[in-house]
């Protein structure tokens, strides 16, 4: 799976993912890149998130619409919100996750709970970050 | 200069630094940034966040080592069926789509049914139909089957085979 969020110089945020699914999936398998609120979710007033990791377990957590309702009832910052949903549902769901999000002022939330996650960002004239282990 | 800021990332996994070697690290990393840069000139330039997200993704969907587009896994009938979403935080419109082959860039397909259509979400053969309508670019099916994503789809077809309750433990997002 692969996925941008990104602020405009008008302060809107959106949200893109797209994925090839899992090696050897069911003929028919959705998964959660598709399902808005699940992969992928925006909202310009609060954040703009895309994830990807184990889309049964993402759908089942809602885990893009989880990251924005912590933000907008909880006041929680990008980051807090994305490390709490991310373990949110781990003994009830489990499951390996990546989020990445970003909120109206540009600031980047990024979590995962696997060994790595391709990753990088960029914010205004600041150079680029790009990561892939806990580097 | 008025703020403006992208993200983006790729899969998350439980691949190991010792299994990955330097040139293919040094491969990703060009990719990520690749991918990162296209779409912060975007925004550079006064372009809008749909546009920049579209256009990363798109990056990634063209580079065979990333799981989407190009390089995109294989499903149990050895088949590329990929899905996408985009969403538009402006006036909170969406489109995606699911099920489809042949598209070289299914992110495109899922902001095209945000913008033309009624809908939010087509699959399989209507949102085949939609990309041809809509005259989005189309390959041939080998584009999308890299030689490593087909060996991945072997290794694990051969072992749901034996062990049916093996599957999908090869998580490849």
């Amino acid at each position: 799976t692969v996925g941008a969020v990104a602020l405009d110089q008008d302060g809107n945020l959106a949200a893109a993912t797209s994925t090839g699914g899992l090696t050897n999936q069911m003929n028919g398998r959705v998964g959660d890149s598709p399902i808005i609120g699940a992969g992928t979710y925006a909202n310009s007033e609060v954040v703009a998130v895309s994830c990807t990791g184990e889309g049964e377990e993402i759908m089942r957590s809602v885990l893009a619409h989880e990251v924005y309702a912590l933000m907008k009832y909880k006041g929680l910052s990008v980051q807090e919100a994305v490390d709490e949903a991310v373990d949110m549902y781990k003994k009830k769901i489990g499951g390996d996750k990546g989020i990445i999000a970003m909120d109206p002022n540009g600031e980047v939330g990024m979590v995962y709970n696997c060994n790595l996650m391709f990753r990088g960002f960029r914010q205004g004239g600041d150079d680029p970050v790009v990561r892939i282990w806990e580097d | 200069m008025k703020k403006f800021a992208i993200a983006i990332h790729a899969g998350a996994e439980n691949m190991k630094k010792s299994e990955v070697s330097p040139e293919k690290e040094k491969a990703y990393r060009d990719g990520l940034s690749e991918a990162l840069n296209a779409g912060w000139r975007v925004l550079k330039k006064g372009g809008t966040a749909v546009d920049a997200v579209e256009t990363a993704v798109r990056s990634l969907e063209d580079n065979p080592l990333f799981n989407a587009g190009k390089g995109a896994a294989l499903t149990e009938l050895g088949e590329n069926k990929m899905d996408a979403a985009i969403m538009d935080g402006k006036d909170m419109n969406a489109g995606a789509c699911s099920n489809v082959q042949q598209v070289k860039n299914p992110i495109s397909l899922a902001r095209a049914i945000m913008e033309k259509t009624k809908h939010v979400y087509l699959t399989s053969d209507g949102a085949m139909d939609f990309a041809r309508e809509q005259e989005l670019t189309l390959k041939p099916i080998p584009y999308f089957q890299e030689e490593e994503r087909i060996k991945e789809w072997e290794k694990q077809h051969e072992k749901e085979k034996k062990k049916p309750e093996a599957r999908a433990k090869l998580r490849v997002d």
